[in-house]
């Protein structure tokens, strides 16, 4: 169970991004391969929030909490029809 | 849609009102939800001419849907999966398209309502009959299909938020829900605050879980938080019983007649070894019990259509649907497989009496088509879902209530009106109830709104809609609630029923800006990372400055006393914005508690220019104590003679 994977959406201050990256997709990716070598984006927004969504285990979620820049990370929600 | 046009006022005598066909057609209504059926004819083009120079969005190809099904009223069609697909696994094509193409039928429904063209000879068998259209026929449709068969994920929903406001859509209907969460954890929310900024106009449903109390979603204040009421139109099928008793019914059947005559009536529940076997869930009935017979299934649990299939395949000839107490006396209509009613609780307790007590109860339905002109109406869902506001109870949510109860608007062709695999039949229009519809109503409105007003903010044209609404009937009585048969509360229909003629010219408005939304984040204690989260920027609230949610600029009053007694104040203090012409505009207040002292400084406000703007504090102060979970309502009303321009108070004790 541990190293089941649930989605998450991770929100960045893109303020907050170091000089080091050009675009905040590059910073993103460097976030989430810091934590989690394997895994991969699901989307990046650039509208509505600042971040991107992607797979990771309750372990790899904590780890990214506790990064720089990263804002939160929440479990995906599931919404239904009215 | 067929009769809520002329409903809400916008027949052909009120179209001159409306500017059709100039900016209403530089308006695009964005809709999240299953997708789109691009055959259908609410989506013809005809008389529409290029697409708004502003738009940015376009149409993605994909399983059964080129970029040669969208045109100039489809103007953009996208479809999300990734967060479908990384939880529930690749789709299945064959079972659903991996594109924007709707194999639900409710994507198509909602936006044919919102925006879909005019569309002659529309009807459901016949029931329903009319000239179908959306209510604001001229705008222009962009769908993003974010749900799929398995359900709507995050993920999913905010990368269709995030590409809707990049397309320059301007208004967008979401007739979806989650649970109930703080708003910088709600996606819908989130991205909801990001269109507001953008100028966007959102509305959403307010869910179908009434009538319980603190049953709302969507309950943002920058989103318009629209509840669902009945129209005068019905569908009856009247139940007639062996002992010459008539029960009035709801159907929307047409198929073979059931056998002339009476028909042996048997109780689902004596017809199953299952424990829960009046439900008539699959596989619960005894054909030998049932073959020949109609059959008596208590609502709840399974889908209505489902039940009705239930019986059919255990060889019933005809289904009695009764309502149970948490539907009361809402008759919601079906396509059924077989003959059916829908009957209310009462009805339904009546029936069973007689079924009980007869040796040889026997029984026949009467189905009468489409009955108009149908009184009182509207009336108040019962599943429209009920504030309190649990998130923010000092917001008054449900927002507006718009017509929600069996309406006709497009359909997929993928599926028949049951939604049920079995169901081979094919129509281009069915018949729904929900929230879902609801919230398209008033986007179309606002779509509308937009058009004639293009200056106007989301929170002006939410003001127009709500301080124009009507929340009693012509004979002064307030709006019924069909869960109790007693008049309804703002908890329940919030300003009351979209008026939107009256909406056009609503004299006056609470205009809110972002800044003003910034403020009431701070006031709700978010921290700088919360806020940050939901305007990706750098923010942070002035340490010196007082924050009141009570200061939130909002058409409507909602006030939490404590019950523990002792005397309370509030100060809620408004700006109203003049958008008519110079005059004063004098107070009226009403209140149906002495328990509330209400105060109103200043008594009269004079406007001698468009945009001027007058401010207002409203005191509440509570005498003595009420016990908990009391409610009391009233309203306040600003009128120049002309223009009324109202707001309801609720007040609450906790």
């Amino acid at each position: 169970a541990q190293n089941e994977k649930t989605t998450y959406v991770v929100r960045m201050a893109s303020h907050q991004m170091p000089k080091a990256f050009e675009r905040h997709a590059h910073w993103y990716a460097a976030s989430l391969k810091s934590v989690s070598p394997s895994a991969d984006m699901l989307y990046t927004y650039n509208n509505v929030v600042h971040g991107f969504s992607t797979r990771l285990t309750d372990d790899e979620a904590r780890s990214l909490q506790g990064q720089p820049g990263v804002i939160s990370v929440w479990p995906e929600l599931k919404y239904e029809l009215h | 849609t067929t009769r809520t046009p002329e409903f809400l006022g916008l027949g052909k005598s009120t179209d001159a009102l409306f500017p059709e066909t100039d900016s209403v057609s530089d308006v695009v209504v964005g809709v999240l939800d299953t997708g789109v059926w691009p055959e259908s004819h609410s989506f013809a083009d005809d008389g529409l001419g290029p697409v708004p120079a502003s738009w940015k969005g376009f149409c993605e190809e994909g399983t059964n849907f080129t970029s040669s099904h969208c045109n100039r009223k489809l103007i953009g069609a996208r479809f999300f999966s990734r967060g479908y697909e990384a939880t529930l696994g690749p789709i299945d094509a064959s079972r659903e398209s991996k594109s924007p193409r709707d194999d639900d039928g409710h994507g198509t429904h909602t936006a044919s309502t919102a925006a879909g063209s005019v569309v002659e000879g529309a009807s459901l068998f016949g029931f329903a009959a009319g000239t179908a259209r959306g209510m604001a026929t001229r705008a222009r449709v962009a769908v993003y299909k974010v749900c799929w068969l398995g359900g709507c994920f995050s993920s999913d929903i905010l990368k269709g938020l995030d590409q809707a406001v990049e397309d320059n859509v301007n208004v967008l209907s979401m007739s979806l829900g989650g649970g109930m969460s703080e708003y910088y954890r709600d996606s819908v929310a989130v991205g909801a605050f990001a269109a507001m900024q953008k100028g966007i106009f959102i509305s959403s449903s307010a869910g179908n879980a009434g009538p319980s109390d603190f049953s709302l979603s969507n309950v943002a204040p920058w989103i318009t938080t629209v509840g669902a009421g009945t129209l005068d139109r019905d569908f009856p099928a009247y139940v007639s019983l062996g002992s010459g008793q008539n029960y009035s019914g709801v159907s929307l059947y047409k198929g073979d007649a059931l056998p002339h005559g009476m028909l042996p009536l048997i109780y689902a529940g004596n017809a199953s070894n299952a424990t829960n076997g009046n439900l008539c869930m699959m596989g619960t009935l005894i054909p030998e019990k049932v073959a020949g017979k109609m059959v008596l299934c208590d609502r709840g649990l399974n889908a209505r259509v489902q039940k009705g299939a239930v019986v059919k395949a255990a060889g019933g000839l005809g289904m009695v649907l009764a309502n149970t107490a948490s539907n009361g006396e809402e008759l919601v209509a079906d396509a059924h497989l077989l003959p059916a009613s829908c009957v209310g609780e009462k009805s339904g307790n009546a029936i069973k009496k007689y079924l009980f007590s007869d040796t040889n109860p026997t029984v026949t339905i009467l189905f009468e088509g489409t009955k108009v002109g149908v009184q009182p109406s509207p009336v108040v869902a019962a599943f429209s879902s009920r504030g309190p506001n649990l998130i923010t109870p000092q917001i008054l949510k449900p927002d507006i209530i718009a017509p929600g109860v069996n309406i006709i608007a497009g359909w997929s062709g993928k599926l028949g009106p049951t939604g049920l695999a079995i169901d081979s039949r094919r129509v281009a229009f069915n018949i729904i109830s929900g929230t879902s519809m609801s919230c398209p109503h008033v986007s179309g409105l606002a779509a509308l709104l937009k058009g004639a007003h293009p200056e106007w903010s989301p929170a002006a044209i939410r003001s127009a809609l709500m301080t124009t609404a009507y929340s009693s009937y012509k004979d002064g009585q307030i709006l019924l609630d069909i869960a109790t048969g007693k008049p309804s509360t703002p908890f329940d229909h919030g300003a009351g029923h979209a008026d939107p003629v009256a909406a056009l010219d609503p004299g006056l408005v609470y205009d809110l800006t972002v800044d003003d939304y910034l403020d009431f984040l701070c006031a709700l204690n978010y921290t700088d990372d919360q806020i940050s989260g939901l305007t990706r920027k750098e923010f942070s609230c002035d340490a010196k400055k007082k924050y009141s949610v009570t200061d939130l600029n909002y058409p409507s009053f909602a006030v939490n006393f404590q019950s523990n007694g002792g005397s309370s104040v509030y100060n809620y203090s408004r700006t109203l914005t003049n958008v008519g012409p110079a005059g004063t505009y004098k107070l009226s207040l009403k209140s149906e508690t002495q328990s509330v002292k209400i105060s109103v400084e200043p008594e009269t406000l004079s406007f001698s220019h468009a945009n001027e703007k007058k401010s207002y504090t409203v005191t509440f102060t509570a005498v003595g104590s009420m016990s908990p979970d009391s409610k009391s309502f009233g309203r306040i009303e600003w009128s120049d003679g002309k223009h009324i321009v109202g707001s309801p108070i609720a007040f609450s004790w906790s």
